[in-house]
């Protein structure tokens, strides 16, 4: 039997701290630990060999982020939905957005159906006007889900791709969780499913509350995506290893800074090395 | 909640005359898993075990209450010591013996600080005083239209920055400018930026020497993760914080960062944000937040 807490080169407490520092569950930590604790046993000539170690935690968290994660390019004419609770970063993601989809060729269009909070519209409008790209608004009172009507009976024919920004809103409020199921089901009336993407926004700084967001969330209009933001700061964003484990559904971009540019497609291996040490 | 799962624990201790090491031990680990589950952060959560398990041992329990209820107590009555500042009168506002009061919000990107000022302004105008608002974050888009908007939904008197006009200085012109535009209070809402932003964090801390508020709070987001005491730290290291305001508590957020943030700087919390709405900032109650974090 091996006495994992006296191995001189690796400290399964240390190893333990490092993962739940990360904002990742106790509960998916156990079970990373678990793994790795059988995968050393199969192999116990590598006991102490930390490297070896290491580089098995890294593929069990990459593989937590891959299996069942994976996701197809955007189809070529796309309705994405952005999701979420209050600041996480939606306005932002939808501007950074509509300029990298501009960039790989696409007519893009900003739609701002946050009619609630004050001045959302003008952050949106700047956005577009910053990224060259149009943007639809609402008339005076108008309900975003009306707003989306307008726009996607207008869709069928061009191929394009358009960016929903709606406001935030906190899981916890009914109301307006049906508000948003009330839009998704006007857009799913309109469009083939195929080409309507539901993306939840997540702040990387979040900790465990990003599991009952998601959970309500897809409970209630079906996500296809997760967008992970401001992972320019020194949160790891680990919870998105036990949403991975939990909801299947993919990461597909992660917010890096303010600015236009700080956007990039999700990389597991790369979303793994800056986790772990 | 963990006070059902610490009931079913200690059913099986009932009639066990002490608490002891042995017996405590799985309600340690079960208390751990809570506040984890809290976002606690994890030395604050090794702090207050230590604390737990001091007061406990050796605790004689009198035969009218389980081991279990004891330790509820203990729990319950050490979160709230961690809430409490020692110095009562730490969690109002600090105002300034020659007006105007100053208070210079700070914190992480989208935490609720523009909301929040314009909350403070209204929660003050109502309490009689003259506040005003200064819009001093000149990067988010629309930042100052934001607070533009809030501040005439309230009111309240606002300061915007003039063409070129930097955020230092848009603050250095409203201290000067208050009175005599009938503020006795200022609210400073700055831009949201990263404790690692050398040059925004410098920008911030020139505010902070240069006007020199009494009041400067870190704005918190109830559902910050283990990470936000690593930000708190810098924020406090740098501008000398006297003071945190909670915001979005109306979510499921179980806000164990408060505790942490607490336990680590033992600032004051003056107030929690409870809705999107003007009048959605309350004083804190610590028992209120305890029995929340510990679910
Ligand atoms: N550092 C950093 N900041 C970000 C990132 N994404 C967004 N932000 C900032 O976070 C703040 C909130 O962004 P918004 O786009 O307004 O968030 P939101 O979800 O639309 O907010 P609500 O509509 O009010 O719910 C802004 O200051 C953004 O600049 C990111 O990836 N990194
Ligand atoms: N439910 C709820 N929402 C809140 C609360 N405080 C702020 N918000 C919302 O959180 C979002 C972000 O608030 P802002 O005031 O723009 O945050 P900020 O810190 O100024 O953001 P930046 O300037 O980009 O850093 C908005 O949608 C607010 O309405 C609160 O206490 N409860
Ligand atoms: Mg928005
Ligand atoms: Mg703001």
């Amino acid at each position: 039997v091996i006495n994992y807490r006296t191995t001189p080169e690796i400290d399964f407490n240390k190893l333990e701290e490092t993962l739940l520092l990360a904002d990742i569950s106790l509960q998916t930590t156990e079970n990373i630990l678990k793994t790795l604790k059988s995968r050393i046993e199969s192999n116990s000539s590598k006991s102490n060999d930390s490297g070896f170690i290491v580089e098995q935690l890294r593929q069990i968290l990459v593989d937590k982020l891959q299996i069942n994660n994976q996701r197809g390019p955007l189809s070529e004419s796309t309705i994405i939905l952005l999701v979420g609770v209050n600041g996480v970063g939606k306005t932002t993601t939808a501007g950074k957005l509509a300029h990298q989809l501009t960039h790989q060729g696409r007519s893009v269009t900003l739609v701002a159906a946050d009619t609630f909070r004050a001045a959302a519209e003008e952050q949106l409008t700047q956005w577009a006007s910053r990224v060259k790209v149009d943007i639809v608004k609402g008339l005076e009172n108008e309900a975003p889900a009306t707003i989306i009507y307008k726009v996607l009976k207008n869709f069928s024919e061009r191929t394009q791709t358009i960016i929903i920004d709606t406001a935030g809103r906190l899981h916890t409020r009914v109301g307006l969780m049906e508000e948003l199921k009330k839009l998704v089901r006007v857009a799913e009336k309109m469009i083939p499913l195929t080409m309507l993407e539901k993306w939840i926004v997540l702040d990387a700084n979040m900790g465990q509350n990003a599991i009952h967001q998601v959970e309500e969330f897809h409970q209630g209009i079906g996500l296809t995506g997760i967008v992970l933001t401001k992972v320019d700061g020194t949160a790891k964003g680990g919870i998105v290893i036990s949403l991975a484990d939990r909801f299947h559904i993919p990461i597909v971009y992660l917010g890096v800074g303010e600015t236009m540019d700080d956007i990039i497609p999700f990389d597991a291996q790369e979303f793994v090395s800056a986790l772990l040490p | 909640s963990i006070t059902e799962k610490l009931q079913g624990i200690f059913k099986n201790l009932r009639g066990q005359g002490k608490l002891t090491e042995q017996n405590i031990e799985e309600t340690l680990k079960q208390i751990r898993a809570s506040l984890l589950e809290a976002d606690v952060h994890l030395e604050a959560i090794q702090k207050f075990l230590e604390k737990i398990k001091q007061k406990s041992l050796g605790k004689e329990v009198a035969l009218s209450l389980t081991p279990g209820q004891v330790f509820i107590k203990i729990v319950q009555s050490e979160l709230i010591n961690i809430l409490t500042p020692k110095d009562k009168t730490s969690t109002r506002l600090k105002f300034a013996p020659a007006p105007p009061t100053l208070i210079l919000l700070a914190g992480l990107q989208g935490s609720g600080k523009t909301t929040t000022a314009a909350k403070l302004a209204y929660y003050y105008k109502k309490d009689g005083r003259k506040p005003g608002l200064v819009a001093a974050d000149l990067i988010r888009p629309a930042a100052i239209e934001q607070l533009e908007v809030l501040a005439s939904q309230i009111q309240v008197p606002i300061f915007k920055p003039a063409a070129g006009e930097k955020a230092i200085e848009v603050c250095i012109r409203a201290v000067k400018s208050a009175l005599e535009s009938n503020c006795n209070m200022l609210i400073l809402d700055t831009a949201g930026r990263l404790h690692v932003d050398e040059s925004m964090m410098s920008e911030i801390t020139s505010i902070a020497q240069r006007v020199k508020p009494s009041n400067i709070l870190f704005v918190a987001d109830a559902m910050a993760g283990q990470d936000i005491v690593r930000v708190v730290t810098t924020f406090h290291n740098k501008l000398h914080l006297t003071g945190t305001i909670l915001t979005k508590a109306d979510s499921d957020a179980r806000g164990g960062a408060i505790l942490s943030i607490t336990s680590t700087t033992e600032l004051p919390i003056l107030f929690v944000g409870t809705s999107e709405k003007m009048d959605g900032l309350e004083p804190f109650y610590p028992d209120r937040i305890a029995s929340r974090i510990l679910g």
